[in-house]
């Protein structure tokens, strides 16, 4: 464990508390993508398939436990909370998120570190979540008022992912032979796609004012 | 043996 990879795991899980404070508090989910977060759900099921046979740490199994548990909770309450589901737009979250499962399946199949079922999985997880945010981004530019809890928690998101590319250049430094191109390089997409939406919070945040992504 | 490489990350 490095600095890198315990601050990039913290960022992450405010990310999700944000979220839910969000959703339990005010009761809403205004500008929050249903299909990002189901992709999220799929993300953390597929990548934690190991959580019941390999034990790491307490760490590890218990922040595995905390993210099925809210990524699912998270889901639940935008579909099925009575006061919840009312602020869900699903006018606009639109997004097909089956387009983008169907391809990161395919190619978890053609290219994975060994043809195992549990392998297949979890490099299908890793591409899956480079793309995932994707339905949130396409929502933000279609609802013009993004609240600041709904801002800091996809900062908070796209924050996390890069703080693990430290990581990953730490431990590559500083392990022999550590190398995984895989997270790597879905990590490096997964940051990439949030490039604009960094630029235009920062902008916000420099001169003070709203969020606002151009249409 | 193939030592599994350990996923040790989230």
């Amino acid at each position: 464990m490095n600095i890198f990879r315990l601050t990039a795991d913290m960022t992450h899980l405010m990310s999700v508390i944000v979220l839910l404070l969000k959703i339990h508090t005010i009761k809403s989910c205004a500008g929050i993508s249903l299909k990002t977060q189901e992709l999220y759900a799929i993300v953390f099921t597929c990548r934690y398939l190991d959580i019941f046979t390999d034990f790491i740490s307490f760490y590890n199994t218990i922040m595995k436990v905390i993210f099925l548990w809210t990524s699912f909770s998270i889901v639940w309450y935008m579909r099925y909370h009575k006061i919840v589901r009312r602020s869900y737009d699903k006018d606009q979250d639109t997004f097909r998120h089956v387009f983008l499962m169907l391809p990161c399946l395919v190619l978890a199949l053609l290219i994975n570190e060994r043809f195992t079922f549990k392998e297949v999985m979890w490099t299908f997880s890793f591409y899956l979540e480079a793309v995932a945010i994707l339905p949130q981004l396409v929502l933000l530019q279609r609802t013009r008022n993004i609240d600041n809890l709904t801002g800091q928690y996809i900062f908070l998101l796209g924050a996390y992912r890069a703080l693990y590319i430290l990581n990953w250049i730490y431990r590559y430094v500083t392990e022999p032979n550590y190398v995984h191109w895989i997270p790597w390089m879905s990590g490096l997409v997964q940051t990439l796609l949030y490039g604009d939406f960094f630029y235009y919070y920062f902008l916000s945040w420099k001169n003070n004012v709203k969020l606002q992504l151009p249409a | 043996l193939q030592v599994q490489i350990k996923k040790d990350e989230l």
